[in-house]
Formats: C-alpha cells, structure tokens, sequence
C-alpha cells in the first residue's frame, strides 16, 4: 500500500 | 530529568442528558489527520454545553469506557450517539484531553 505523506481530512458529524 | 513524550492528563467529565440533543460536532478518526476525534463546536441548549465542562478542541479518547482509538469517524460517531440514546444510563462519560 502507498504510504500517503500528508492524510485526508475527516468529515464533522453533529451529534 | 523530564520524559520525552509530553504527558497528557485526561480528564473524565460526565455529561448528564438533561436536554433533547448532545449538542457536538466531532471531527477526526482513524485515517484521518486527526486520529482522535475531536470537539470542533458545542451548541447551546444541548446536554454538553449544559455540563459546562466540555470544550471546544477536547480530543475524546473514551466514551462510557469504550477506547476511540482505531475507529473510524463513523464509528467513533455511532459510538457517542448510541451512549447518548441508550435508556441504560442517565448520562455519559467522556474521557477527554486538551489539545497541546
């Protein structure tokens, strides 16, 4: 697997 | 001499459900930037602002004594909703740390 150097940013959630 | 890995003190706050809604937005989860999730807003009138404890940027580490870490944010969300809507409990305990 390519080891990504900077990760996604996640989503918000409302809880 | 001092350690080299900054130790965080975790905090456990209990947030009774006194209010209709918790009133978070989390961010964050495994495989993201932020592996933790995260408290990005608290809604007034909801049962966390209502605690007065909890803060905007607290990083949750446990809920009810489940571990977030290696969770998704899907499932570190469904985790904190089902605390919040079980009848088994009056309130939910957030063990949480403060950003650096």
């Amino acid at each position: 697997r390519e080891k990504r150097l900077t990760l996604p940013p996640s989503e918000i959630t409302l809880l | 001499t001092g350690s080299p890995v900054p130790v965080l003190s975790a905090t456990l706050v209990q947030v009774v459900k006194n209010a209709n809604t918790l009133g978070i937005a989390i961010e964050g989860g495994a495989n993201t930037r932020q592996p933790l999730p995260r408290i990005v807003t608290i809604q007034k009138g909801g049962s966390a602002h209502n605690c007065g404890q909890l803060k905007v940027g607290h990083i949750i580490l446990e809920v009810n004594g489940i571990s977030l870490r290696g969770r998704e944010h899907k499932d570190a969300a469904r985790i904190i909703a089902e605390a919040f809507k079980t009848k088994e409990k009056d309130h939910i305990d957030f063990l949480v740390v403060e950003p650096r």
